[in-house]
């Protein structure tokens, strides 16, 4: 989880600015942390109260512009550009580097046709340039290019902040992984107790044999 | 804590590790194979 | 941790002088090899494939425990199939020491090393002569036998360290050492000469440096580890076992076939021995078979079974 030992510093530093900050200074430093190239985590900056307090008030849309990038996507931003502030060249990067996190939630296989129609990409190069330049070697995610069938493998993909409703799903995968894990061990026990009986069972068994042999040779002699 | 969520839900979208038609396929393969190896095996025994 | 690593020339000079092993043939009882020299062995053996190799080992003495503290591969291919392959690198091995010393490595050679791919570790007629020919004028030298293949099926390193005895030396009766399977086409060999040497016990040693590198490399380890599998990995090494296992079982039906036929009273106690190995050999294949199945299974139920 490098990704996010990169970015704890730069988190601190945001909250702690935005604490000190009101109005459109923290409008001002909120551009400044959507646009930081190595900052993928906004649920810290958006749980501090000053930023809270924006909500209603005439720099709302810096609260509206940071929730956009805690959970949205590029085309959420498409679809609403009209009421938020206009994005300076390294926030529609960030917010392109956001979108593929949030494609690989829900699938391991990302075709380049779905990547190029939600990134806004016109060819496969400009594409591939963006995903290692700018994602891999970002650190965000890891994994294949595979031209020949024309797909991004996620092999691994950093997490975006969570939107409330995805906690009870995530907790609930967690119990289920753990109740798996319960299971096997007390199956694995379980064999462990019956391979150890049928292991009594044959010595035992072994033994009756070489006495009966005994007896038969005493017999005989 | 926001940076454990998210590691937490990183990790957890990377299950299953694998899941595909030609894994299950090659999986049931060593597994009958296996078990064929044991059957000799305790066939030489006998 | 790192006192071992330190040469104390005037203690190696007094052992030098002493030669306590001249009147116990059984004086050297333990061997610690470094992390470093295993690794480099391990390697070194694993690159060879089917093929012997061979190399040295450097160390000290301590008591009667042979410390190796590095190892070099020599530039020779081949061992069991030639005499004392060493023979060819005697410049380089002088060169190297030599070498070495001006470097500031005082170690001496200890040993010598070599490979015995998918056949287990024990010394050969060819091996024991040469081992004799070191511990006469080469004298502290250990001979450690490395098999790469049971080493990757086995998920432990197969290694062994070996002294012979001297000429004619009649040694006490050994522990019987644990059961192994030796191929048909080397068993001729296996039997003859394991009465000349014996093996001693192996410990490892690793410095803070290697502790600290090795911690840095656990992640890496714990990756490999986990998706690897021996039902895939050993492939032809099972393969190779089970047509060995054919053979044999091919071999003791003629046996039995011939001595039923003729008049003279079947040695049943061999033919029994000899077939209870063979079934030996096979479960053993076949439990190693199924502990490979089972870590597939629980991982499948671990990482597989549970989904997003």
């Amino acid at each position: 989880m490098d990704i996010e030992q990169k970015q704890a510093e730069l988190i601190e530093y945001f909250v702690k600015q935005a604490e000190i900050h009101k109005g459109l200074s923290l409008g001002n430093l909120i551009v400044e942390a959507t646009s930081h190239s190595s900052l993928f985590g906004f649920s810290e900056i958006l749980s501090v109260p000053n930023v809270v307090q924006l909500q209603g008030t005439e720099h709302s849309v810096y609260l509206d512009l940071l929730r956009l990038f805690a959970h949205g996507t590029w085309s959420d931003y498409k679809s609403n550009s009209g009421r938020l502030p206009p994005l300076v060249p390294d926030q529609v990067l960030k917010l392109k580097q956001l979108s593929v996190l949030t494609l690989a939630e829900t699938d391991k296989v990302l075709p380049y046709d779905n990547l190029m129609q939600e990134l806004d990409v016109s060819n496969v190069r400009e594409l591939e340039d963006f995903l290692i330049n700018d994602c891999m070697y970002a650190g965000i995610v890891r994994g294949k290019l595979d031209q020949l069938r024309r797909c991004f493998e996620v092999q691994f993909a950093a997490g975006r902040d969570l939107r409330p409703e995805q906690l009870g799903g995530m907790i609930q995968t967690l119990e289920t992984w753990l109740n798996t894990s319960d299971n096997l061990l007390h199956s694995i026990q379980e064999k462990i107790k019956w391979a150890d009986t049928m292991s009594e069972l044959d010595k035992k068994h072994r033994k009756e044999v070489e006495d009966k042999v005994d007896d038969i040779k005493k017999s005989l002699t | 804590d926001n940076s454990l969520a998210r590691q937490v839900s990183s990790l957890l979208r990377r299950l299953p590790a694998i899941e595909s038609g030609k894994f299950q396929d090659d999986f049931l393969m060593e597994y009958n194979d296996t078990l064929l190896v044991t059957y000799l095996a305790m066939i030489t025994n006998c | 941790t790192d006192a071992i690593y330190f040469y104390d020339e005037a203690n190696h000079a007094k052992i030098q002088q002493q030669k306590p092993w001249t009147t116990d043939p059984h004086y050297f009882k333990r061997v610690k090899i470094s992390a470093l020299a295993l690794l480099k062995m391990v390697v070194h053996a694993r690159s060879g494939g089917t093929i012997e190799i061979m190399g040295l080992m450097q160390g000290k003495v301590d008591g009667n425990t042979i410390i190796v503290m590095d190892a070099f591969a020599l530039p020779v291919e081949g061992t069991e199939t030639r005499v004392n392959a060493q023979a060819d690198a005697y410049e380089y091995m002088v060169d190297y020491s030599q070498t070495n010393k001006q470097a500031g490595r005082l170690e001496n050679v200890v040993g010598w090393y070599h490979s015995h791919p998918g056949y287990g570790c024990w010394l050969s007629g060819i091996d024991c002569s040469t081992q004799m020919l070191n511990q006469q004028f080469q004298e502290p030298f250990l001979a450690v036998v490395i098999d790469p293949t049971r080493t990757v099926s086995a998920g432990k390193v197969e290694i062994g360290a070996f002294r012979t005895y001297p000429e004619g030396y009649k040694p006490p009766s050994e522990p019987v050492s644990e059961y192994q399977t030796i191929p048909l086409n080397k068993i001729e060999d296996f039997g003859v000469h394991c009465k000349q040497y014996y093996s001693l016990d192996v410990t490892y040693f690793k410095s803070s440096l290697d502790n600290h590198l090795l911690d840095l490399l656990w992640n890496k380890y714990w990756v490999n580890t986990l998706s690897s599998s021996p039902l895939l990995a050993n492939r032809d090494y099972v393969a190779g076992q089970i047509s060995d296992l054919a053979e044999k079982l091919e071999q003791a039906e003629t046996q039995v076939h011939s001595r039923m036929g003729s008049m003279i009273p079947s040695k049943k106690k061999e033919d029994d021995s000899q077939l209870a190995k063979i079934t030996r050999d096979s479960s053993k294949i076949t439990v190693e078979q199924v502990h490979g199945l089972m870590s597939q299974v629980i991982k499948d139920i671990l990482f597989n079974s549970v989904h997003h």
